[in-house]
């Protein structure tokens, strides 16, 4: 499961 | 990018493309919460800080220009060009029991311990309840124009429409973001009360008016 940081969205 | 995301992104332009048509068309600012519209500059700035640090793409760059350009641009208008038609004793929702608690949980709730990464949890939180004071300004007037009901229908889409891009995300990609997921979660059931109103009287062409 990605819990990583991911700012992709605005 | 999936279809959800992007009629998402598309919404949230569109309710900002017609509020600025709104005040121009009405040349007025009337019925408009400038601490709504100050708090979304504040979430701009604060999530989209990032800009200068982080490379997603043309597309998301552009996008976060407008949106802290357009949302300075709104408080300008309601500040200087058409101060005169905002009425500051109708919005009187205290901001403070908005900000402090936001504060608060970005600092217990974030994906790290880095200034950047705080000031993001907060502008998420943030703006899940950023609409607040407009809603309330509603609430107490009991009625809005047509135009700035198809702005805040825009708006609420837009939220709307991440709840399934973020379904979508977690069966293609297996990604989640729980703090994102539960703001908006959160942000999206503020306005269905709103939504019941606007389907049930504007779309049948009547006024919004809530009921005495």
């Amino acid at each position: 499961l990605g819990w990583d940081v991911w700012h992709d969205e605005l | 990018m999936n279809l959800f995301r992007f009629f998402g992104d598309m919404s949230h332009l569109a309710s900002i493309l017609i509020l600025l048509y709104k005040i121009h068309a009405t040349r007025s600012v009337r019925g408009l919460s400038f601490k709504t519209q100050a708090l979304y500059v504040t979430v701009f700035v604060a999530r989209y800080l990032d800009v200068f640090t982080e490379f997603v793409s043309v597309y998301n760059t552009l996008m976060k220009i407008f949106f802290i350009s357009s949302s300075c641009f709104v408080l300008y208008l309601m500040k200087g060009r058409y101060r005169p038609t905002n009425d500051p004793s109708i919005d009187t929702f205290r901001v403070e029991y908005l900000l402090g608690p936001c504060a608060l949980l970005a600092l217990i709730f974030h994906y790290r311990w880095s200034f950047l990464e705080v000031l993001w949890s907060f502008s998420i939180f943030l703006e899940s309840v950023a609409i607040l004071p407009q809603l309330f300004m509603l609430q107490r007037t009991g009625e809005a124009e047509t135009i700035t009901t198809h702005y805040l229908a825009a708006l609420g889409a837009y939220r709307a429409l991440y709840i399934p891009n973020w379904i979508y995300r977690y069966w293609s990609e297996d990604v989640i973001d729980p703090i994102a997921v539960t703001a908006g979660i959160v942000q999206t059931a503020l306005y269905l009360d709103f939504f019941y109103v606007y389907f049930t009287k504007v779309l049948q062409g009547q006024k919004f008016e809530l009921p005495a």
